[in-house]
């Protein structure tokens, strides 16, 4: 089963 | 004050079609670098990062950095009003609720105004990093479309696979399988045209189709893409608007649970 990542998982909130 | 002349408007409406499905509403954020954008999807899964830098405008006053927020979809269906040659001019006064949009033929004998409403938009502005890639793909833009468009009639996710072979697009779903590989390839007419892979590292990562299918509707803004990927990293797929700067499409992978 695969899982899609949240782009906010890389990218901080600057 | 905002006055943003470009000479080019067609430039403008392709940004809009490659952006409007993905996005729905975004802050146009206006500075003395140039008019730029940033957002998520509403699932935060992809980014879009657009820069139309101040140099390619034939007249570009910003007197104070602005944030803009519109309604993609109603952005563009001002802009599908502008003829593809026309002239299109932004403007806004500040502290004004609206933005103007202005469109001139080339002969100048025909000239509109569309005014439309702002909105308040709580966005949230995300750090991306520098960063080094394992692999850095530069291909037709076309081709890269044709690919997509292609494995999407047969599976939901797209493997995207860098090796010394070459770069290796794999799909599968009910009915089958399916395997594109493109080599480098510089022996070419024209640059454009050209395959070029750069690799540090072999990578392979899987995504979803649904949006890279969606992130080639800029592929009228540039003859070529470049993909960057790393095995830790969102994909990058960049799409160059000449002159100008950029629009560029983060996509976050998908991983085995």
């Amino acid at each position: 089963m695969q899982r899609q990542k949240s782009i906010l998982s890389f990218f901080q909130k600057s | 004050m905002l006055e943003l002349r470009l000479v080019q408007g067609s430039l403008l409406k392709k940004v809009l079609e490659a952006i409007k499905d993905l996005v729905n509403d975004a802050n146009f954020d206006c500075s003395a670098t140039g008019f730029s954008l940033q957002a998520m999807d509403s699932s935060h899964v992809a980014l879009v990062a657009l820069l139309l830098r101040s140099e390619g405008f034939e007249h570009y006053r910003c007197d104070r950095n602005l944030s803009m927020g519109m309604n993609l979809n109603n952005m563009s269906k001002m802009l599908k009003c502008a003829g593809n040659d026309d002239i299109i001019t932004i403007k806004a006064d500040d502290g004004s609720d609206t933005v103007t949009f202005m469109f001139e033929s080339p002969n100048q004998d025909k000239i509109a105004d569309f005014e439309m409403k702002l909105m308040d938009i709580d966005s949230e502005h995300l750090g991306i990093p520098e960063a080094e890639y394992q692999a850095i793909v530069r291909m037709p833009s076309s081709e890269f479309a044709r690919i997509c468009k292609d494995l999407s009639s047969i599976g939901d996710t797209v493997v995207i696979s860098v090796t010394k072979e070459g770069v290796k697009f794999s799909t599968r779903g009910d009915i089958g399988t399916a395997n594109v590989v493109c080599r480098q390839n510089t022996t070419v007419d024209k640059p454009e045209e050209a395959t070029v892979i750069e690799m540090q590292e072999p990578v392979s990562l899987t995504f979803a189709l649904r949006y890279m299918n969606s992130f080639t509707k800029a592929t009228p803004l540039s003859g070529t893409v470049t993909i960057s990927l790393s095995s830790d990293l969102p994909i990058v797929v960049e799409y160059k608007i000449a002159e100008m700067g950029y629009i560029r499409f983060y996509l976050a992978p998908k991983i085995e649970d």
